[in-house]
């Protein structure tokens, strides 16, 4: 089947290194 | 708010809503930071094969609820409700649907590697939660709606246009792209290593501060040297020269304190060899704006640049998070307030000449600082 991908467009703003633990 | 299409309704996505899956189990993969969409459909395929029991063998599945607003996703049991995971919406990087399987993908923090290659390649880990469910699609349009809202919401809260984003073409031609250090990093006769005798115990005299987000290249740079310190005495540097390794070991892309510590290493030593990239401190960016209501795609608080729109006409330009703005337009701003700056600026339109330089280096030149050497 069809594999869609969703990128979230506020990945682009994040400051490098931002993420959860 | 303006009209995202997607399942949901507005109003319902900002206090959440829930979706029935089954939850079949995390992995974890290591990402580059913004990968291209064909390695975002191989990390999705691991993920299920990771997770997914082999053909024959029975699946072990929890029932879930999937909690969906533009704030946070949760995973909570379905009857307890009690939440199993709980992400940022910020931090989710994307999601894939395949058929009936929802992969969410999650990014940690950086992951510190130890080993150098790694570092420069800014490796991520990426948690990979697997679903099962038949409406898979719907519940994955409707992250994407949650995505589309809560963003425009941050472009709202940083004074961008959210109908002015994606509308235009989102990658001009390269014609357009104007980045002076592309050029001038690129060329071989600004590098050089530069080596500097000094007593044992003595510092090398240098005063460093961060190159700022946007920069090519993300490296610490000389804001001061100390009056007839080791650095000065060999003659061979200057303020804004970027230092991109010491005695060998690269500083590239690491935080200011990291490479302050690697400069305060060396202090045993009686020689240092530092590579460095010679610039001079001030900066040109060039903006092409077509008309003065097209976005500049930056925010400026009390003339320093705070905040930069990822792909925008000043990032293409070469404008960078943390420089403080010099002049513009060959006017000097340095004594001007910030209303009377705002104004230059969306007056501003064609070919916008900015120079600027880092907001720390300005500080230190111009007295409000004391410089800390190293």
């Amino acid at each position: 089947s069809a594999l869609t991908i969703t990128v979230n467009p506020m990945e682009k703003h994040e400051a490098p290194g931002r993420g959860e633990e | 708010l303006p009209h995202v299409p997607g399942p949901c309704d507005h109003e319902d996505l900002l206090d959440g809503v829930l979706f029935g899956a089954k939850y079949l189990g995390s992995t974890q993969l290591l990402s580059e930071r913004n990968p291209p969409p064909s390695t975002r459909m191989a990390q999705a395929q691991e993920a299920v094969d990771r997770v997914k029991a082999p053909d024959g063998e029975t699946q072990p599945m929890t029932p879930v609820d999937l909690f969906v607003s533009t704030k946070r996703i949760k995973v909570l049991m379905a009857n307890a409700q009690e939440a199993l995971m709980d992400h940022a919406l910020q931090t989710i990087s994307y999601i894939a649907d395949i058929g009936p399987v929802l992969v969410l993908m999650a990014r940690r923090r950086l992951a510190r590697s130890t080993r150098p290659q790694e570092r420069e390649r800014r490796l991520y880990k990426m948690l990979c939660h697997v679903f099962h469910a038949e409406d898979a699609q719907l519940i994955a349009q409707a992250i994407g709606q949650a995505f589309a809202v809560a963003y425009s919401q941050f472009l709202r809260e940083n004074g961008i246009d959210p109908s002015q984003v994606g509308s235009r073409p989102r990658a001009t031609s390269p014609g357009h792209l104007h980045n002076g250090d592309l050029d001038h990093f690129s060329n071989s006769e600004n590098c050089r290593e530069v080596h500097i005798e000094k007593r044992r115990g003595e510092g090398l005299g240098v005063a460093l501060v961060e190159s700022g987000w946007g920069s090519l290249l993300p490296t610490a740079v000389i804001a001061n040297l100390l009056h007839g310190g080791p650095a000065e005495r060999c003659g061979e540097l200057s303020i804004g020269d970027r230092v991109t390794a010491i005695n060998g070991a690269s500083l590239v892309g690491l935080p200011l304190a990291a490479c302050q510590a690697a400069i305060r290493e060396v202090k045993s030593h009686t020689a240092v060899t530092l590579s460095i990239v010679h610039c001079p401190p001030v900066t040109t960016a060039i903006i092409r704006r077509l008309h003065s209501r097209e976005q500049l795609g930056f925010c400026v608080e009390d003339g320093v640049i705070c905040s930069l729109l990822r792909g925008g006409i000043a990032e293409r330009g070469g404008v960078r998070v943390g420089h403080r703005i010099i002049e513009i337009n060959g006017q000097s701003v340095v004594a001007t307030p910030h209303a009377r700056i705002v104004e230059l600026l969306t007056e501003a339109h064609d070919e916008v000449h900015i120079r600027t330089m880092p907001a720390a280096t300005y500080r230190l030149l111009t007295g409000q600082e004391q410089p800390v050497y190293l």
